[in-house]
């Protein structure tokens, strides 16, 4: 509670932040040839990119200038989005067809950090 | 989907966006829509996956416990690389696991140190590129070794691709010598064998596949089945699954770029 107190604006809007999203492998009735894991953490990004952009925000040059311009006149040019900066790998157990195991990476499947783009 | 009692939460954003999107309306269409819309979903998500279907795999299956070590080291380290020490599998992305085919030629080789392994490859997706491949053979300790002597606890394992299959009173088999290891028959250690060369060789004909010949030898491994090659008579069958041979092959679906250099120094530099 602290921690979204900390991210929520006094306009009651949110700074871009990292939120959880749980997929349940059970729950869309994967788990028979899914070994591991039984669901995986994907988290995704959500909430305002404020002017000025702090730090944390992870922005690039051109994402100041963009909240910059839609400062002053935010007709010309969107807001910057708030968006994942990093992803992780996930690893995935499963039986084919022939019930041989198989182990495949993924890349870029869950959200590590979030910032504004 | 309501019907089959689970509930999806959707955020209000999303819900509009997914029902602009795909010209689908909750709670107006009729069951058959709304089936053909998960449907697509999970065509797309298997899509996602490397997946042209939903494997419905039959009954049981056991888990090598090397895949499992892997899995849980890949979770660790969050790398979509298989990072497997000993084999040089960098880019690859993919394990899989083949277990030997028994068949009726089995009992050709009455042999204690010498059996043949039969691999189906032929399942293994055209797009996939082959990085290693290796042969994992579990042992059983001979912790009564009379002669304690390192000499008579020595022996070897080598493994011979069949080039091809001789044909009894005609011709003998061509046999090409691809890996071999030294054992020491005290300990029980799973030993892996580096087969890549004859598993190219299969991957591009699979009408050339005629297994890999196993020899054992030394003083030990000669008279009492030191290295599980095949199935004792009065063994159950789920002992057997872990102690079978297996061959894991690592592959790249090249559904991903290596990183390169240049975005390497690009992303330093960022």
């Amino acid at each position: 509670r602290a921690a979204l107190r900390k991210n929520r604006r006094k306009d009651g809007r949110e700074n871009c932040r990292r939120h959880p999203l749980y997929v349940d492998f059970a729950d869309v009735g994967w788990n028979d040839w899914i070994v591991a894991p039984p669901g995986y953490d994907a988290f995704y990004c959500h909430g305002d990119c404020p002017f000025p952009l702090a730090d944390h925000l992870n922005s690039t040059n051109h994402a100041i200038v963009q909240t910059l311009v839609y400062s002053t006149k935010p007709s010309m040019v969107p807001k910057a989005c708030c968006v994942p900066t990093a992803l992780s790998s996930i690893s995935m157990l499963y039986l084919d067809e022939e019930n041989k195991v198989v182990l495949k990476n993924y890349q870029d499947m869950a959200v590590l950090g979030c910032g504004c783009r | 989907n309501a019907n089959a009692g689970t509930s999806l939460r959707i955020d209000p954003d999303t819900a509009t966006a997914f029902s602009s999107s795909s010209s689908y309306r909750f709670g107006t269409t009729d069951r058959k829509d709304r089936d053909q819309v998960i449907a697509g979903m999970e065509a797309s998500l298997l899509s996602l996956l490397g997946l042209a279907k939903r494997p419905r795999p039959q009954g049981q299956a056991y888990i090598p416990h090397s895949l499992r070590e892997l899995y849980d080291r890949q979770n660790a380290i969050g790398i979509a690389d298989i990072a497997k020490p000993g084999i040089h599998a960098r880019s690859a992305n993919t394990v899989r696991s083949f277990p030997h085919i028994e068949s009726d030629l089995d009992h050709k080789f009455q042999s204690l140190n010498r059996f043949r392994l039969s691999f189906d490859l032929s399942k293994i997706p055209s797009g996939e590129t082959l990085q290693a491949a290796e042969l994992s053979l579990s042992r059983v300790a001979m912790l009564d070794v009379e002669d304690k002597s390192v000499k008579h606890k020595r022996g070897r394992v080598l493994v011979y691709d069949i080039v091809r299959p001789g044909v009894k009173g005609r011709s003998k088999p061509i046999l090409r010598l691809i890996d071999s290891k030294v054992i020491d028959t005290t300990k029980n250690a799973t030993i892996n064998l580096d087969v890549h060369p004859a598993v190219v060789r299969w991957i591009e004909s699979h009408q050339n596949n005629h297994g890999l010949l196993v020899h054992v030898t030394g003083t030990v491994a000669r008279t009492r089945e030191h290295v599980r090659l095949r199935r004792a008579v009065d063994e159950h069958k789920e002992a057997w699954v872990v102690s079978r041979p297996m061959l894991f092959t690592y592959t790249n679906d090249g559904s991903y770029e290596m990183a390169s250099a240049d975005q390497i120094i690009d992303r330093r530099t960022r």
